[in-house]
C-alpha cells in the first residue's frame, strides 16, 4: 500500500526526508 | 511427412543488413511515438491505460481483484488460539514488526492474521515532531518533489497525471448544492427503502438523513449497521452514528450528485464554537464563502504544488494519521486494479498509482490545497476511512467502472464552521486491511 500526498505550500517549503529513507508515523515530512 | 522432414535440405543464407537495420529503427520509432500517444476522452481527460514491459502486461491478466478478496477471506478466518503467538511471531520475523510497541501485546488476542495486520500502537509510540507536515504512516520515501505542468513525478523520467490521480469535475456533473435528486432514482427508492444508483447501493437513511418508515430489506442490499437517531442536529444530508456521533457523508456518482450542505436556515449545533477554536488552531476563516471552499489545485502567488509518495512494506503499522491539521471537503473513491505498489513495481509499471484503486481525500489547510491518497494493493485492497462509514472499497460483484471514472462523497455537512471534517495533526484517520 501507498500514500500519496499532493499539497500546495509557499516555495520556501523545505522537505526534511530523502528518497529511500525510512519514516515513522509523525515524523517530520517538512517545514516552511 | 517423416521423409518430407527429413531429406528437404536447409539451406542457410544471411539476411541484409541494411533489412535487419531498418527494422530495428521502425521497431524503437513505433515504440517512442506509443509510449508519447496519450489517449483522451470526449472531454478530453488523459484516459489511462496499462503500460509497461511484457511482465506487467502477465500481471494485468491475473484477476487481481477476485485474488486480493481472497486473500482477505483467508485472513480474517479465525485461527486456533494455541497457533496465534508462533504464528504472529513468525510473521513479524520474516516482515520485521515491532510486538513491543502493539497494543495490546498479547498475540492471543489477535483472532486472525486480519486482525494482527491492522493492530494498533500503543499511545505515544510515536512522537509528534513540531513541524507543519509530519509522516501519516510508517514506510519508505519512493519519492518526493514538486509538481510542475500537472504531472507527479512517479520515477525519474516517468510521470503521471495530476488529474488522472485525483480526479477532475466532469462535464454535466453538478456542485454538490441545488442538485435535484433524479426522479428514476427516487421510484426505486420508493419501492425497495434502499437505492442502487448506478450500481451504488445507498441506505436511504445515508442518502437523505430522514427518517424511513422501516420496511423489509431488499434481496441482494446490504444492511444498514446504524439507524439514524432523532437528534437535536439531525439535518439532512448527515446521518449520524450511535456510536461515535460522527457524521457520515451523502454519497454521490459521478454526475449525480446529492445536497449533502447544511441549509442556511438550520440552526447551528453547538459544535460551531468548537469548530471556530479549531480553525483558529489551523490558522483557517471559518465561514469562507463558496468559491474559497472548494478544493482547488491552482496555486496562489508565491506557493507551488509538491508531492511526496510513502510506500507502507507487509510489516508496517498499517493505519494512517492526518499529515497536518486540515479540513477535509470531499473525497473520490476511484476503483481500479490491485496492482502490487512495490517499489519493483513502481519502476516498471507506468500510471501505477492512477491504475490502482485509491481514496482521494481533498480539501484545504493554512497553505491552499491539501491532498491525501491511500492507495491499496493486491494485498490490501481495502482502504478504511474511520469518518466516513459509507465508503466500502474493494467490493466484488460487480463489474468495476472504467478507469478514471469515481464516486465522490461531500463532508461540508461534518461541520458547519469549516464545512468539512476537520483533522489535527497526527490524529488517525483510517487505515488498509488485509484483501
Amino acid at each position: 500500500s501507498t500514500i500519496v500526498l499532493v499539497f500546495e505550500a509557499p516555495k520556501d517549503f523545505e522537505f526534511a526526508v530523502n528518497t529511500g529513507q525510512k519514516i515513522k508515523v509523525g515524523e517530520a515530512l517538512g517545514d516552511v | 511427412l517423416l521423409s518430407t522432414w527429413r531429406e528437404t535440405p536447409t539451406q542457410w543464407y544471411p539476411l541484409p543488413v541494411a533489412l535487419g537495420a531498418l527494422l530495428l529503427i521502425v521497431i524503437q520509432y513505433r515504440r517512442r511515438v506509443l509510449e508519447k500517444e496519450v489517449h483522451v476522452d470526449e472531454g478530453g481527460h488523459e484516459v489511462v491505460r496499462l503500460k509497461g514491459p511484457w511482465t506487467v502486461h502477465v500481471l494485468g491478466a491475473l484477476p487481481l481483484r477476485n485474488l486480493s478478496r481472497l486473500w482477505g477471506y483467508l485472513n480474517s478466518l479465525e485461527l486456533p488460539i494455541w497457533l496465534r503467538p508462533a504464528g504472529f511471531r513468525l510473521y513479524a520475523w520474516i516482515f520485521g514488526c515491532n510486538l513491543s510497541e502493539m497494543d495490546p501485546e498479547d498475540l492471543t488476542q489477535y483472532a486472525s492474521l486480519g486482525d494482527f495486520f491492522y493492530r494498533k500502537l500503543k499511545n505515544g509510540a510515536r512522537p509528534v515532531a513540531d513541524s507543519i507536515l509530519v509522516s501519516p504512516a510508517d514506510g519508505k520515501i519512493l519519492h518526493f518533489g514538486t509538481i510542475r505542468n500537472g504531472r507527479v513525478e512517479q520515477i525519474k523520467g516517468s510521470t503521471y497525471s495530476l488529474d488522472a490521480l485525483l480526479g477532475v469535475e466532469r462535464p454535466g456533473s453538478s456542485q454538490p448544492t441545488d442538485v435535484e435528486f433524479p426522479k428514476r432514482d427516487m421510484d426505486e427508492v420508493n419501492d425497495r427503502h434502499f437505492a442502487d444508483i448506478n450500481g451504488i447501493e445507498y441506505s436511504l437513511h445515508q442518502l437523505l438523513g430522514t427518517h424511513a418508515p422501516p420496511s423489509p430489506t431488499a434481496s441482494g442490499t446490504t444492511t444498514p449497521t446504524h439507524e439514524t437517531p432523532s437528534t437535536p442536529n439531525s439535518q439532512p444530508g448527515v446521518h449520524r452514528d450511535m456510536e461515535d456521533n460522527v457524521p457520515t457523508p451523502v454519497a454521490r456518482k459521478h454526475g449525480e450528485q446529492i445536497d449533502a450542505s447544511v441549509p442556511s436556515d438550520v440552526s447551528l449545533p453547538e459544535q460551531v464554537s468548537h469548530d471556530a477554536e479549531v480553525a483558529a488552531e489551523m490558522g483557517m476563516r471559518p465561514f469562507l464563502d463558496r468559491a474559497q471552499r472548494r478544493p482547488s489545485m491552482s496555486v496562489k502567488p508565491g506557493n507551488a504544488l509538491y508531492f511526496v509518495v510513502i510506500y507502507l512494506a507487509p510489516g508496517d503499522y498499517h493505519r494512517f494519521h492526518s499529515p497536518a491539521a486540515w479540513v477535509v471537503e470531499k473525497r473520490r473513491h476511484f476503483v481500479g486494479d490491485l496492482f502490487s505498489v512495490s517499489p519493483w513495481m513502481v519502476r516498471r509499471l507506468e500510471n501505477l498509482f492512477v491504475l490502482n484503486e485509491r481514496v482521494a481525500l481533498l480539501g484545504r489547510w493554512r497553505y491552499g490545497f491539501f491532498g491525501m491518497v491511500p492507495v491499496g494493493a493486491t494485498n490490501v485492497g481495502s482502504i478504511k476511512i474511520n469518518f466516513d462509514q459509507a465508503l466500502r472499497t474493494n467490493v466484488g460483484s460487480r463489474k468495476p467502472p472504467p478507469t478514471g471514472t469515481f464516486t465522490e462523497a461531500v463532508y461540508a455537512a461534518a461541520s458547519p464552521v469549516l464545512r468539512g471534517q476537520p483533522l489535527t495533526k497526527a490524529q488517525e484517520i483510517g487505515g488498509f486491511c488485509l484483501g
